[in-house]
């Protein structure tokens, strides 16, 4: 279900190249939106973002109504994506806890898998799966995001819609560009609460089961921060320890197998 | 052919029957899903259906249907039910009674409290596989996640994270201490 066919014919007489038109910034990196108001995108039922992430800064927990394919276009870091119903498979053990032993604390953990990524990967994230992205290099970390509003798997309409699970996403600073500038829906995934905002205090403190307090802080009104917050101190996750090399190596085994191929 | 596979498709299925149920809790109540994998002439459809019972005093978790538009329709009773959009506004927080019919919109957060009074609906959802995703319990998104990725994202400390994500066992149905609803009296008050 492609936008033309439901509001008529596309106006694509004429083509141009188009930027970003809103600057949204955070704590530990900005997020560049083009207008998806522009009929190139009305018409592919499609949207563009870019998330610039500093070093040790993270993508807050959200999840979208629409399919998304991640580009890294440059740095590297690991991401979760919390699949429905899927089995915490990533379980600290104990020898891992020796090695804490100079920390002086006692880390135990299991969390659904985590992945990691690089420049030049791909990463597709399911509509509906509430998915992080945290930036482990030196570097800038840059994500060039599609979404996929005309998808089937979106129900709602041509908007995509982010809904955050953490944080005080209207904390960013927001920057217009130029060109007339993102529509406000855009704009508004980055520039309200987080979805735990909406329920009553005390309901949200019984649903988890701690202190009203805690309970406050899962809606994240004095969060300053907004979605992109900086980590000082690293992200501590149970995953394997995937060295830069060994993939790098294992890569050249797999091209020596196949050896080149004619087209 | 198809014809054959429709004409002696199985087309019925209860879903009323508490032997059925998919997710149960003696004090809390049950769910009951119908689904193509249950009743395969739905994949023909693209539609699901689902039964839900909340006794007195229980509390549906906070969850968004994943990939599905949602249409509940109350049998009987009462429940408060809040439904949060992507802005984390409520757009809706009301006593919901029998009879009346409700849309949770895809991926809108939902919370049913039954207070006073036991709560049944049904959900009629726009396909076949619906899936639901929790946001507390033990097979939320927040258990999805690392104890430090909580920690940070929450400003909270990892102990405070650790009871975030622990706390509550149950998966979808379990009974409310009474704190809220007592909160929600003294506000009517």
């Amino acid at each position: 279900q492609r936008y033309q066919q439901q509001q008529g014919q596309c106006q694509l007489n004429r083509l141009n190249p188009m930027e970003p038109t809103v600057r949204i910034q955070a704590e530990a990196g900005v997020t560049e939106l083009w207008d998806k108001n522009n009929q190139q995108f009305q018409c592919a039922g499609v949207s563009l973002i870019r998330h610039v992430i500093q070093s040790r800064g993270m993508l807050l927990p959200s999840y979208l109504n629409t399919p998304l394919l991640a580009y890294v276009e440059r740095g590297r870091g690991f991401f979760g994506i919390m699949n429905s119903g899927c089995p915490e498979t990533f379980q600290s053990s104990q020898q891992f806890q020796q090695g804490e032993r100079g920390a002086g604390s006692r880390f135990q953990d299991r969390h659904q898998k985590i992945g990691q990524f690089k420049q030049g990967d791909i990463i597709a994230f399911p509509a509906g799966a509430a998915h992080w992205a945290y930036n482990e290099g030196n570097e800038e970390l840059v994500l060039v995001c599609f979404e996929d509003s005309g998808n089937s798997a979106n129900q709602l309409d041509q908007n995509s819609r982010r809904f955050f699970i953490a944080g005080n996403p209207q904390q960013g600073e927001q920057q217009q560009g130029q060109q007339g500038g993102a529509r406000s829906f855009q704009k508004e995934q980055f520039q309200s609460g987080n979805v735990f905002r909406g329920f009553e205090l005390e309901l949200l403190a019984e649903a988890f089961g701690v202190s009203t307090e805690t309970a406050r802080k899962l809606q994240g009104q004095e969060d300053q921060r907004g979605h992109i917050v900086n980590i000082d101190q690293g992200l501590r996750v149970v995953r394997p320890p995937f060295s830069q090399e060994q993939e790098e190596r294992e890569e050249r085994q797999e091209q020596g197998q196949y050896g080149p191929r004619a087209n | 052919g198809i014809e054959e596979t429709i004409c002696s498709a199985k087309l019925r299925q209860n879903i009323d029957n508490p032997a059925r149920a998919d997710v149960y809790n003696p004090q809390a109540g049950r769910f009951t899903t119908v689904n193509s994998l249950t009743l395969p002439i739905l994949s023909f459809l693209r539609l699901s259906a689902a039964k839900g019972v909340l006794y007195r005093n229980s509390i549906m978790a906070p969850h968004w249907w994943t990939n599905a538009h949602s249409v509940l329709y109350v049998t009987r009773g009462e429940a408060r039910i809040q439904i949060v959009d992507h802005r984390g506004q409520a757009v809706l927080d009301d006593r919901v009674r029998q009879g009346q019919v409700v849309i949770v919109p895809q991926n809108f957060a939902v919370v049913k409290h039954a207070e006073n009074e036991i709560f049944e609906w049904v959900v009629f959802n726009t396909n076949d596989n619906a899936m639901i995703n929790t946001l507390s319990g033990r097979t939320s998104a927040i258990r999805g996640l690392p104890v430090d990725v909580i920690a940070n994202s929450y400003q909270i400390s990892r102990e405070e994270a650790r009871r975030l994500k622990f706390n509550r066992e149950e998966t979808l149905l379990f009974t409310s201490s009474g704190r809220s609803s007592q909160y929600g009296r003294v506000a009517a008050a």
